[in-house]
Order: structure tokens, then sequence, then C-alpha cells
């Protein structure tokens, strides 16, 4: 029985991807068996984890019913992915039939027996991809930058969050907002913290005492197709995101 | 006649936003008459310059044609804003009409004529704001990170640009692209200088001389409703807007 988790954030740039794929590499690393859903158009979880994106089958297919999820989904070095690729973007207009807010949690049913954790990506926006990842999930982290225009997106998010909920998946919980990019020596990342902690109890929920630090090394990671936890193991951030995942399971958040 | 500019980048939190407040702040101080439209859902452009978004109409009434585009410009400290809110996440499902490519540039039509400039932000998304965006420009200005995963959705641009000149705006140009958060002492933001020097020249385009160095000025000044150039107009962020402005109009990129 897997734990499925979406990262969520339609504010772009915040670090989903980021954060998506150091959960799935961390938890890889500590014996997990685990499958990471890009449902961004962009692509961008694929390639960060060096496959190439251009030419394979995507979660596009199998949403579309036209591939079998088991045809699709690709080993790597870190884990499984289910990629995904710019076809994606034409999802809003062609999946418009009723039902169309379970397609993926439909199609993951399938092998999600197979897999201890499932971690969803989604993209920087509240469309019917990131109400597929919430009604399939069980949970969702939302990462955030320690910004103002960050705080102004969750109050959307949480509005997203109520009507899945009262439609579609009663279940679905927050497990924390993962403040990334932080800077503890900043006034104004200190203020956002104070405020995000705010928001978080509005929504039955934390932000995370694991905090992202910022380094360079995120950044190049891409450019290398690997994880920042693979390309650089003692960076600032990957030992935050090894922390988080401590927490996570310590606080047995997830299981 | 007016000039009008798209600030286009389906990737997330790459200073559009940032770039489209900036340039209409530094053209209205240096006398231009200037309108900002929003053309994402998640209404950032009129939040940043201190407009309280929630309860006002917005270009989501003017595209679906239920109020008039005179009725809902706002005139502000800065110049005129038509700006947007989370309703217009309904129009990837509501515009679905043929036509629906034109509908920001039929509206436009109206007013343009008061206007030097028009700017344009758009959303995280290739989807038909955006295309409502190429559709309406005579030019795009492509803000970027210097890192690898900004690179990977040039292409995505390209593509869009290309479909939208030969069905609906055959002389849309590419002004320039942008690098934004620059810091000419990484190694990796060089590297990339270098791959946006290639892609730029593709697009029969430049990279502009002008980079838009990181600044926390940036981050907080969304928090007093204010652009970085009047919350803080002697940061680098600030002094390097009025560099790119200077670089615009000297060469005539735009007049
Ligand atoms: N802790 C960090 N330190 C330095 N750079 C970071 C950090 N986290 C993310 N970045 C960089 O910021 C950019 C955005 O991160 P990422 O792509 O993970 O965000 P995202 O929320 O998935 O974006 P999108 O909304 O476009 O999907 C990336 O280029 C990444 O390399
Ligand atoms: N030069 C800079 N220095 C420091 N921070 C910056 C700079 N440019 C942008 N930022 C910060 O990065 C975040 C993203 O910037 P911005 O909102 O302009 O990007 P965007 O491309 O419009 O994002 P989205 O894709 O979500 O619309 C903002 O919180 C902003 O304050
Ligand atoms: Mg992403
Ligand atoms: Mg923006």
């Amino acid at each position: 029985m897997s734990t499925i988790i979406a990262i969520t954030n339609q504010k772009g740039g915040v670090g989903k991807t980021t954060t998506s794929s150091s959960l799935l590499v961390s938890l890889h690393q500590r014996g997990f068996r685990v499958l990471g859903v890009d449902l961004d158009p962009q692509g961008s979880l694929g390639f960060c984890l060096g496959l190439d994106i251009e030419n394979c089958a995507t979660v596009y297919d199998v949403m579309k019913g036209s591939k079998n999820i088991t045809e699709v989904i690709v080993e790597t070095e870190c884990g499984d992915i289910l990629p995904s690729n710019i076809l994606l973007s034409g999802a809003e207009l062609e999946f418009n039939r009723p039902g169309r807010e379970f397609l993926l949690k439909n199609q993951l049913k399938e092998v999600q027996n197979e897999y201890d954790f499932v971690i969803i990506d989604t993209p920087p926006a509240l469309n019917i991809l990131t109400v597929n990842a919430y009604v399939a999930a069980d949970s969702l982290i939302i990462p955030m930058a320690p910004e103002i225009l960050s705080l102004l997106g969750i109050s959307q998010i949480r509005e997203t969050i109520d009507t899945v909920r009262r439609c579609y998946n009663p279940d679905l919980r927050v497990l924390g907002i993962l403040l990334n990019k932080f800077n503890p020596r900043l006034n104004l990342n200190r203020e956002v913290l104070d405020l995000s902690e705010q928001i978080a109890a509005q929504l039955d929920s934390r932000v995370f005492n694991a905090k992202i630090r910022a380094s360079v090394a995120v950044a190049e990671a891409p450019a290398h197709g690997e994880s920042v936890l693979t390309y650089a193991p003692t960076s600032k951030p990957s030992l935050d995101f090894q922390a988080l995942l401590n927490e996570l399971l310590q606080q047995r958040l997830i299981s």
C-alpha cells in the first residue's frame, strides 16, 4: 500500500521539482521503492533525473488511455519515473469528459502496490493536472520561497484543497510547508517564516523544521542529469533534504 | 500608435512579473503613457503595484466580453493597470470558440492609441492566455534565470512563437533574452550566458547587454505594494532595469 504525496504550489520556481527529485532520491537511498510522476508539461522532473523526455511515451499517453502505465514507466538509478513532456499541455482542453479528475488516480491503481512511495510533481498552475494530483494523493507538501509573492499563492491553493476534499478526496491532508532558498540571516525570510506558520495553521498543518538553504549546486545538478543529492551530497540543500526526510519519517508524517 | 510588448517564459519564477512592473515604472518615470496588462491568474502584477485584486473587475471580464476595457483599467501612480485574478484560470476551458486567440488583441484596440507602451505579463504556461499575449503583441522579452532548467523551456517557447507567426501574427519578433538574478562571478551563470546567446541567435534575437543582478530588495518590494524601482531606486536590480530601458530606447528596439 503506497503513500502518495503531491508536491504543489502554483507559484513558479519555488522548488517543486527540486523537492520532488530530492525526496525520490533520498527515499531510494534508504531502500524504499519509489515512483516519481511528472505532471508538469515542462517535463523538468524527468530531465533533472537524466531522462530524454522529447522522444518517449509519457504520462499524457497514460492519462489519455493510449498506453498502459507499465509500458511508460522508466527505471532509473534513483527509482522509477513516469515522465511528461509538452504534449501534456493539451490536457486542459483534451481531458474534458466527466471523471477527468480521476484519470491519474485510476491509472496509478495498477502499479501503486509495487511502490512504498509515489511522489507527484505538479505544474505552476491550479488546473486539471494539479487537480488530478490532489485527487490521487494522500497528502501534499507545499514548497515555498521565503518571499511575499509566495505567500500570495497559498490562499488560492487552500480553495483548491477545500474543493477537492468536498468533491473527490475527503482524506487529502497537508503534510507541511517547506521553505526553500531559505536564508535565516535575512529579515524578509524571518518575517515570511512567521506568516507561513500562520498560514500553515489555517491548513491544519505546519512549517517543517527542516528548511532548504540556497546553493548553486541545486542549479548546477540538472546539467549533469542528477539530483543535487548525488551531485553534491554534502552541500547545504542536500543536508537539509536529508533532514526533511528524517523529520517526515520520525514524526510518522509518512510511513 | 502604441508598442505592445509581452513578457514571457513558461518556466516559473524567472522574473516575468518583476520585469513587467520594472519596465512599466521606468517608462512612466520617463514620461511615457503606459498600460500594464496582467494575464496571469495569480494576479501578481496588480498586487506588486499595490492593487487589491480580490474584489475588482479584471481582464477576465474584459476578455469574456462582460465588461468594457475602459471600465476595468485602473489608474495608479505608475501608469494604468488592467489587473487579473484567479477567475482567469477558467480561461482555458471557457474561451473555447473560434477566435479565442484574438480576445485580448481585439479588446486592446479600443484603448491602445491612448498609450505609448502596453506591457503584458504572462503566466508560467504555454496556454490560451500566453497565445493571446503573443497574438496581441508586437514583440516579446524573455526573462531567464541563468540556470539549466531555464534554457530547457526556451525551445518550447520557440515552437509557440513559430505557430503564432504562421497562423495569427506574422510580425511577432523577439526583442531579446533578459538574464535575471545574474551573478557574473558564478561559473554556471557564465556558462548559461553562452548557451543563451546561441539560443537567442536561433530566435533571430540577442541576449540584452543589461543583466539584472539579484537583490533581496526585489523580494521585499511587493510587501510595500511597490516596484523595486521606487522601493529601492539605487539597488543593483533597479540600476540594471534602468540600463535595460536605456538599451531598448537607444538601440531603437522600442520607440
Ligand atoms: N535551494 C535552492 N538553492 C539554489 N537554487 C535553487 C534551490 N531550489 C531551487 N533552485 C533553483 O530554482 C529554480 C526553480 O526550482 P524548481 O524548478 O525546483 O522550481 P519549481 O517550483 O519546480 O518551478 P516550476 O514552477 O517552473 O515548475 C531551478 O533552476 C533550481 O535550480
Ligand atoms: N533580480 C532579482 N533579485 C532577487 N529576487 C528576485 C529577482 N527577480 C525576481 N526575484 C524574486 O523571485 C520571485 C519570482 O519573480 P517573479 O514573480 O517576477 O517571476 P515570474 O516569472 O513572474 O514568476 P511566475 O512564473 O510565478 O509568474 C519573486 O518573489 C521575486 O521577488
Ligand atoms: Mg517544476
Ligand atoms: Mg509572474
